[in-house]
């Protein structure tokens, strides 16, 4: 994935539950403490 | 009937009155919108967490959308699997409590379940989520959290505030906040049952002593002894003006100038300084005025977005409303100031600055009636000059149209209402069908 241009942006796991399962996957989330 | 009725039973004052509110209603800018410094965070193609609706389960359960459009705080979710398919679009507010980051059903334990029109569209539906959500974008996980401190305001009830005195424009009195919706303060004055509406950062309210600190008219309190619970409201809570040097070159009386008129907001009118405070306030009179005693002057400060220099209608291609009486039409400032023996206001003087609002013609939002203030209403960016935005009200005549700087207090984005529980007056067409 290409990082977003605003640099409060950040990586993060995020834990998905579906009803086959739960996995993680790598989402952007802005970030305050930046 | 919003501002249509009051204005055929409107007495002087309460013209005055609605005068004053509508020229000083523009204040600060979107910045005190609820979530107004963290919404550059949301665009389209963010992911949420939405409660779907396409389901025979009875349990509630959620599923992925990302945002298509967003509008003020309202966006166009599709639910993912959709792909292009817009039939089952929906418009929601960013800001319920039903909006969550992707991630929080998991950490809440509630599965996320496809919706049922969609369900045997793919067969492996952890594959396509993967695929969807990797290396997208969603909220924060404390958005919420941001959302409930965007709620809070500082104003508290029974917080006592300058305001100005609406049976006398010219001068102010204390006034008592009795409710706060949205950063909006409900005021009733401390002797009398009068109450107004007007936003914590409108112009027109101002901690206590700041009308003696810059020479403007007061009306002292006879309440000699404070109720149980009363303070003063902060200084720091109130909007902040710019310092200007009133050492140099500066406003003098009689100066001629261009102002919002005041009884017709309509209206751009010929206008005159008729006294200079301190800390950059001044007080403007409409030319042409039937009131003789001053009454009607109303508070600016030099640096307010609703004054402009002699010419600036003509500039902008605006109608200038003439002085009441003059005849020689059409105006030509070059010859009012002749025959009236005054001077324009320097150019320089005036506040040039024109923030990169974004604001487009056609665009709707929730704009106050400053005719009548505690109406929020459904309104339309009909004309934009520089900062000075022309608001039309859905279903209503043109003659009910403001003009309404563009960092005004008073405008809101689509959503704003619901958001903050204030209510909001739909267009007139549509009230009339109910």
């Amino acid at each position: 994935a290409v990082e977003p241009s605003s640099r409060k942006w950040e990586q993060k796991q995020v834990q998905i539950k579906t009803m086959e399962g739960e996995f993680s996957v790598t989402m952007w989330a802005s970030d305050d403490k930046k | 009937a919003k501002s249509k009725a009051g204005e055929s039973i409107c007495s002087s004052v309460g013209r005055a009155w609605r005068f004053k509110a509508r020229i000083l209603g523009p204040s600060l800018c979107k910045m005190y919108v609820p979530m107004g410094t963290c919404w550059g965070d949301l665009a389209e193609g963010v992911m949420v967490e939405v409660l779907n609706s396409d389901t025979n389960l009875s349990t509630k359960v959620y599923w992925v959308a990302g945002i298509v459009k967003l509008s003020g705080f309202k966006a166009l979710l599709r639910y993912e699997g959709f792909d292009n398919d817009t039939s089952r679009d929906f418009w929601c507010n960013l800001c319920v409590p039903e909006i969550h980051h992707v991630g929080w059903c998991a950490s809440s334990g509630k599965p996320l379940v496809p919706p049922k029109s969609i369900q045997l569209k793919y067969s492996n539906w952890k594959a396509f989520l993967v695929k969807r959500l990797t290396g997208a974008k969603t909220l924060p996980p404390d958005f919420a959290t941001k959302v409930h401190e965007n709620m809070q305001f500082p104003f508290k009830k029974l917080m006592r505030v300058e305001v100005v005195d609406k049976t006398h424009l010219c001068r102010t009195r204390v006034a008592l906040v009795e409710q706060v919706i949205g950063g909006r303060l409900r005021l009733v004055y401390e002797e009398g049952s009068d109450d107004f509406w007007c936003h914590m950062y409108s112009p027109l309210i101002h901690s206590i002593g700041w009308s003696r600190s810059i020479g403007h008219r007061f009306k002292r309190s006879d309440v000699s002894k404070k109720i149980d619970g009363q303070m003063d409201a902060p200084a720091q809570l109130f909007a902040k003006v710019k310092d200007v040097d009133q050492n140099g070159e500066w406003f003098r009386d009689r100066m001629k100038l261009e102002a919002i008129d005041p009884l017709n907001l309509s209206a751009i009118s010929v206008a005159t300084v008729r006294k200079v405070l301190a800390d950059g306030y001044l007080m403007i009179g409409v030319d042409g005025s039937e009131v003789t005693d001053g009454s009607d002057w109303f508070c600016y400060h030099s640096t307010s977005p609703s004054i402009f220099p002699a010419g600036f209608c003509e500039i902008n291609n605006i109608e200038l409303t003439h002085p009441r009486g003059y005849t020689k039409l059409p105006f030509k400032w070059f010859d009012y100031l002749r025959e009236t023996s005054s001077i324009a206001a320097p150019v320089k003087l005036f506040n040039k600055d024109v923030p990169n609002h974004g604001f487009r013609q056609g665009m709707k939002l929730e704009a106050v009636d400053l005719m009548e203030p505690r109406l929020v209403c459904v309104a339309t960016v009909t004309r934009i000059v520089h900062r000075l935005l022309r608001i039309h009200f859905d279903g209503w005549e043109d003659e009910y149209d403001q003009w309404v700087d563009c960092q005004s207090s008073d405008l809101y984005p689509v959503g704003w209402c619901q958001l903050t529980g204030y209510q909001l007056q739909p267009p007139a067409a549509q009230m009339a069908r109910e």
